[in-house]
């Protein structure tokens, strides 16, 4: 399977419809501190159904919708959707191309959205995690890791270990 | 009969020592469980000899080496599952130019199977990538997307 | 009559004010004391703005912005008691272009009484100084000085 | 007053002598990653009286000696010797230069001088303190530091107040 596609809105600092497309191979992403970078990351995280904020650097899980700038008012949802090809079927479903779709309100309230269709989060990160993108996997290394795997406690590489397991 | 955990430990200190060497061009290093029977509760210590120095507990080495050595070993946990893509966040920050060619040369070869999204202020690195995605805040606070090319870096 | 530690964070704070905005080149920062009797025993909250964006935790910045924000801070204490020449270990790491720029114009200001010492990886800090010291191991494991020019490292 | 010189023999990876001299403004030290930068930093914290051997990335104070490499043998004392110009007589010495040089031995033995003359610790610290170089002055900002001053835990920025005050 592969990377495809990344839809964002109303997510972080994504106020406006943002949309990458992919290629394979090795994707730099640049701009200056602060711009979104670390934000793409945090919405495929978020997409892909992790359920703590703390992950994705924010408080509270409201806290990743749109909260305003000195320009403009917050928003009301954030929506992430991912698309996949799937051509190969390393996703368990028979479709060429696979999305996955997360919603979020001001009220609470949260969706989840498989090629369009509503389901559980748990079909979402069932999904996922068979093929190594479950929230606790390593397919996101961070630099704030380098701290954490050779830190002399122990405790605190045992964590990073487990979730290899 | 190994349980789970020692068997992704074995794994993991395969990978480990391969990767290390590629990283580092030479050199050698290791992981010991401190608690054979337990290898994840009972601690892991990670030895470290980059080439023509001495081997010593990695904490002795500079602050570019241990980023490097750590990222030997996250990539190593990373090939017990891997997964079809893969973001790394500025992990180049500390490398010199060397390390950056060692790091992005690993990735290169991993990349057939791999997709890498890489987060970076470093030129090299950049030079080194496939393609470029900008982002910028034409707006304060407001992120889009951006066409660049790399001469417009420079 | 204000503890030898009151008075200490009021410096520290005028500093960190005036020193975020110019290495920001706008917003707004501050430092509150959570307890006004004994601010060091208390604990600090650090609030920042950088231009255009709403004013928020320091924790909520990204990690370059964190990095200027500490870098302001850490300048800020050190102003309290300046000495006469200072080193600066790789603070530059997770600097973009511009916030290198901001960095390297405050250290250009202050340079004229103090001696500045700034281990770095980066080729625009490297511009922006007055001379380079190449430190290089032609020997594995023995350290050794060696003349540098930026034409060599480009 | 001013650095003027430093000079470095059996200390850490200076396993030959090392001696900058320096000018007035922004230095950069350059080089790849390990060839010894931050070792510089850890020399004039040794040599100006640091008796924290953590402060300096070592176990203990022994381990700063070089202790071989591939092609060399362990030596048996770390010396390092920093020269300031001290015309504008900021250091409470009557003397246009000052230097101060720390030796230690395998044996356990220290040795500080002042100006070529034996003189204790204190002697050294005393003088430092005074123009804002004691081992828990701000002199040295390292990016380690980055993480603590940031750290929710108010414990450990208090730490670095406790520094300034
Ligand atoms: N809910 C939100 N609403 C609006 N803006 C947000 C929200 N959450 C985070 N942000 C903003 O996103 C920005 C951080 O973006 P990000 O961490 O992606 O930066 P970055 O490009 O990775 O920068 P760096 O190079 O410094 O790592 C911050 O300025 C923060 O204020
Ligand atoms: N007592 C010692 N004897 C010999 N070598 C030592 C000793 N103590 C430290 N070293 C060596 O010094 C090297 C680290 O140097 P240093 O931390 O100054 O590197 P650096 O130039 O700052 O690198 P980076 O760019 O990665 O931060 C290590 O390789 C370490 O093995
Ligand atoms: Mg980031
Ligand atoms: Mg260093």
């Amino acid at each position: 399977m592969r990377l495809k596609r990344l839809e964002i809105l109303g997510f972080k600092s994504f106020a406006d419809s943002f949309i990458m497309d992919f290629e394979p191979g090795i994707s730099a992403v640049v701009g200056p501190n602060g711009c979104g970078k670390s934000n793409v990351a945090d919405a495929l995280r978020w997409v892909l159904g992790t359920q703590s904020a703390k992950q994705i650097r924010a408080e509270v899980m409201e806290n990743v919708i749109f909260d305003g700038s000195s320009g403009r008012k917050p928003m009301g949802m954030a929506e992430v959707k991912v698309t996949f090809d799937n051509s190969d079927r390393s996703l368990a479903l028979d479709f060429d191309e696979v999305s996955v779709t997360r919603r979020l309100f001001r009220s609470g309230v949260s969706e989840y959205l498989i090629n369009g269709s509503k389901c559980r989060l748990m079909d979402v990160t069932d999904l996922m995690v068979d093929r190594g993108l479950g929230s606790a996997g390593y397919w996101i290394l961070e630099a704030e890791m380098v701290k954490t795997i050779l830190s002399p406690r122990a405790e605190d590489r045992r964590e990073l270990f487990d979730e290899a397991a | 009969a190994q349980t789970r955990f020692q068997e992704t430990f074995s794994q993991v200190r395969d990978h480990f020592r391969e990767v290390f060497v590629e990283l580092f061009g030479g050199g050698e290093a290791d992981i010991t469980a401190l608690d054979a029977e337990d290898p994840l509760e009972g601690g892991i210590q990670i030895m470290a000899r980059p080439r023509g120095k001495k081997l010593e507990n990695v904490t002795s080495l500079s602050g570019g080496e241990r980023a490097l050595a750590a990222v030997a070993l996250l990539f190593s946990l990373y090939l017990v599952k891997p997964s079809p893509f893969c973001i790394l966040d500025e992990l180049d920050a500390p490398l010199d130019d060397a390390n950056i060619d060692s790091f992005m040369g690993i990735l290169k070869r991993f990349s057939t199977d791999t997709q890498f999204l890489m987060m970076t202020h470093n030129k090299r690195s950049m030079e080194a990538s496939d393609r470029l995605y900008g982002i910028t805040m034409a707006e304060p606070g407001v992120s889009g997307l951006t066409t660049v090319s790399l001469s417009e870096i420079e």
